[in-house]
């Protein structure tokens, strides 16, 4: 879809943000670039709009990649679903009817300036970039700073813990973007899908708490469907329930934030892999990971589409 | 070399505590070293049965390799050399692109 971009390999930020310029020039009918705002550092948070172009009424689904900045393979996906979407939207009969009945917005990168920094200095950073002048540590953790039982279990209060919560929820500008986002088309928002890495898990709500939710029926078959779609393609295994209890309780995060603030359906995927590679999956993962992930994402999507209210 | 070669020696292990006494002797040291834990995101979530991946800098891994044979607390090496694991991980174009 974009010449010379190869989506078998992890990009820079710079890289990414090129790739992402060049689609909203030469894909205008199907993707809409635009920036919700700027990050710690100053650099613009873009999130590409996908999704065939209607005067009438159509109901979106937001996808976040690389809250964390040291799991690659997130953004990557991120990259790849685009590019299958622009691949596959004439040709696949469901992905015709995702792009019409439906807008994705897609971040590819959250945390930009983490992401910069795993890539220039230190591979296994996590957390954001922001600076507080009472403290020496740097830095807060993106998926607990969002304002759900914010620094309660789970999260940490000490600025130099890789869990740190933040001074207060929100802090983050780049929370803060995503946030009034979400909060300005809560109503059109659907589904909240958001990417992380590594644990080979489809969670969905509650973390910060050992309880069902409400629409448990839907957003249980949705998963089920999804993890079975994902392990026909190449047998890999995800397990999948609620965060809390396949995981671990972590209070803060934006799965839950969006499912509290009226987005039916939030789920978080942990992708490759289970611990032999960790973090540094290596390149030649990143095609069969993100096609099982792809027809997962697609099988949620249409599975909202259809069977859930 | 990626990164100056930082992580030359550095290893990711992995251990599953046994005990809630094995669990408390693990985020003690984990604290004391100040090791980069993988997975969970955080110490506080260790306990009993708990998969920990944990990195450990070349400088710190005699010692705390040391303190785990000491305690009989099994481990798993699950990376060897984070350094060489790191240059495997990217393709060569990945890597002229870097440099």
């Amino acid at each position: 879809s974009v010449p010379g971009h190869n989506y078998e390999v992890y990009h820079s930020l710079e890289e990414i943000q090129n790739w992402m310029r060049h689609l909203n020039k030469t894909h205008s009918g199907l993707i809409q670039m635009f920036s919700i705002g700027k990050s710690y550092e100053g650099r613009s948070l873009y999130v590409l709009k996908l999704g065939r172009r209607s005067r009438a009424y159509k109901r979106a689904v937001w996808m976040d990649c690389g809250i964390h900045a040291r799991e690659w393979i997130s953004p990557a996906f991120c990259q790849w679903f685009i590019k299958e979407a622009l691949l596959t939207h004439r040709s696949d009969p469901a992905m015709r009817k995702m792009l019409n009945h439906l807008y994705f917005y897609v971040m590819p990168v959250f945390n930009v300036d983490g992401y910069h920094f795993s890539w220039t200095n230190d591979r296994f950073w996590r957390k954001t970039r922001s600076r507080n002048s009472r403290f020496r540590c740097r830095g807060v953790d993106a998926n607990r700073n969002w304002r759900v039982k914010w620094c309660d279990e789970g999260a940490s209060m000490h600025p130099c813990e890789d869990t740190y919560c933040g001074p207060f929820p929100e802090s983050e500008p780049e929370v803060k973007a995503v946030a009034n986002f979400l909060r300005k088309h809560k109503k059109h928002i659907r589904a909240y899908l958001s990417f992380h890495a590594y644990a080979q898990m489809l969670l969905y709500p509650y973390s910060y708490k050992y309880a069902t939710i409400p629409n448990f029926s839907c957003v249980e078959s949705a998963a089920y469907k999804a993890v079975n779609a994902l392990r026909s393609v190449n047998g890999v295994r995800y397990r999948y329930g609620p965060a809390s209890s396949t995981l671990y309780v972590s209070s803060g995060n934006s799965m839950d934030w969006a499912y509290k603030n009226g987005i039916p359906y939030a789920f978080a995927f942990e992708l490759r892999d289970t611990g032999h590679f960790g973090f540094l999956l290596p390149e030649v993962l990143i095609k069969p990971t993100c096609t099982e992930t792809m027809l997962a994402v697609k099988n949620i999507t249409m599975h909202l589409l259809k069977k859930c209210p | 070399h990626l990164y100056n070669n930082r992580y030359a020696g550095d290893q990711v292990i992995r251990l599953i505590p046994k005990t809630e006494e094995e669990a408390y002797a693990l985020k003690k040291i984990y604290h004391q070293f100040r090791v980069d834990l993988w997975q969970p995101s955080s110490i506080s979530y260790i306990s009993e049965g708990t998969v920990t991946d944990v990195h450990i800098p070349q400088n710190a891994s005699q010692a705390l390799l040391a303190f785990l044979q000491q305690a009989n607390i099994q481990y798993k090496v699950l990376i060897e050399d984070l350094q060489k694991a790191l240059e495997r991980s990217g393709s060569l174009q990945t890597h002229r692109n870097r440099r």
